[in-house]
């Protein structure tokens, strides 16, 4: 039963690419066959994995390929990649007009069968990709930032989640909220995690793990690789034990 | 002559409130008279300014009260404001069958007689809110976060910038691109920062000024204030510098 995840914020910079990437990487380096699917038209995921290559995840909304087509092999990574492509914002314009046009990626991944987990990056605004991405998903993963304008903008976020859910997902799960780049130097990150445990609303959906700000997680886009290459990094153990904590909350929301 | 400056990035996260909000303020220090506009339906800037009430941008573009009417003082920052709103999202699909439709904020904004300043913070999405706001900007900045991820997603955002200059608004002209977040005790920041300065494209558009990652920058939102508050931080150093030299290109670009 392949777990289809959807990394989610609609505030920038949380680090949701992030998050996709290394989970992505932790999960496979456990033995877990991994997807991750661009659906960002600024393509960070995509750079990140220097591929530049025909078909994207645009082609294959657009019905000219079958996802299957789309795959490309991360072999720094050890995941597999649907790439994002040039053309993607157009295509969030193509969609419109379609019948169903909430479930058009739900539709066209349905052919893939032999994946353990995917993983859906998106962009942090509200349009009919992000849309997509979460009526895809049988769950989502929400990176949070700890500061204040990242916790500002979670309300407003959930009632637009809220809404989704309601209109066009019913089942949607969220597999838990995970605090991003917390810095152990500063009272501010600690007031914030703390914020975020005691409230009554996000405190029962975070993750128990909760990733610390770490350079080297910075530094490997520029080489290509996800930060679990350096396992004694921050970066690395943070990613592996929501790796082991997502595992293990599988399919039991 | 107004100056009216848009913020704006795609990439998220990298500091467009903050600078929205700081550089303001530190113009009003200097006795200019400066509007901030909320055009991003995250309201990130209406929460740090603790405005809730009507009427908002959304009112404005959808010519129900004039844009003077929705302006409100922000006491702790010395500026004006006019607030984004919860409907903000549904404004935005309501303009795409307008006449004119990219221009609406430009006219809305044009009853609009004695501010020195205006400042436009957008949201990290290419659609019709972000390029009204750019359509009317006199100028604009960008601010880049001295890392990987933004500095890749700079070359796709230039294409669209460049896209819609032609097409919509071949004199708009960009004030700088102002490097963010620049964290002194890291390589990463540093190599970021040369590369830019390096870059044939963007170095000749760096602004001399970039931004120290400095922690009152991130705890001021939740007290309402701008880092300005507190003159001896680093935060309020580079940002009333960054004042001096936007007021110095004045017009003059
Ligand atoms: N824990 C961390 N420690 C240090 N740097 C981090 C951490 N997590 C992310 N970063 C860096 O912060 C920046 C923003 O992260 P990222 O691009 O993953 O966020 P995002 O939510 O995907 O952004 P966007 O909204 O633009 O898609 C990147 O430069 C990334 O390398
Ligand atoms: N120089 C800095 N030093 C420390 N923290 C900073 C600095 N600049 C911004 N921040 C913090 O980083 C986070 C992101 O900044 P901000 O919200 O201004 O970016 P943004 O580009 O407006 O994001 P979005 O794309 O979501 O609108 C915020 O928590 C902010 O307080
Ligand atoms: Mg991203
Ligand atoms: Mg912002």
């Amino acid at each position: 039963m392949t777990r289809i995840i959807g990394i989610v914020n609609l505030k920038g910079g949380v680090g949701k690419t992030t998050t996709c990437v290394n989970l992505g990487a932790a999960l496979a380096l456990k033995g877990q066959k991994v997807l991750l699917i661009d659906l960002d038209p600024q393509q960070s995921l995509t750079s990140w994995a220097g591929i530049d290559q025909w078909p994207t995840i645009s082609n294959v909304l657009s019905g000219e390929t079958d996802a299957s087509q789309a795959i490309v092999k991360w072999e720094k990574t050890g995941c597999w990649v649907i790439p994002s492509g040039e053309d993607l914002r157009l295509k969030e314009n193509q969609l419109t007009t379609l019948d169903q046009r909430e479930f058009v990626l739900k539709n066209k991944l349905q052919i893939l069968e032999d994946f353990d987990y995917m993983f859906i990056d998106t962009s942090p605004s509200y349009g009919l990709l992000t849309v997509n991405a979460i009526c895809a998903s049988t769950e989502i993963i929400i990176p949070l930032q700890t500061e204040i304008l990242a916790l500002e903008s979670t309300i407003p976020f959930f009632d637009t989640l809220g809404d989704i859910k309601e209109r066009f997902h019913p089942r949607l799960k969220i597999t838990g909220i995970l605090p991003c780049m917390f810095d152990a130097r500063t009272r501010l990150s600690k007031n914030t995690l703390d914020q975020m445990r005691s409230s009554e609303y996000l405190g029962p959906l975070l993750f128990k793990t909760f990733i610390r700000k770490n350079v080297r997680l910075a530094e490997t886009p520029a080489q290509g690789f996800a930060v679990t290459r350096y396992s004694s990094a921050y970066g690395a153990e943070d990613y592996i034990a929501l790796a082991e904590e997502v595992h293990s909350r599988g399919g039991e929301l």
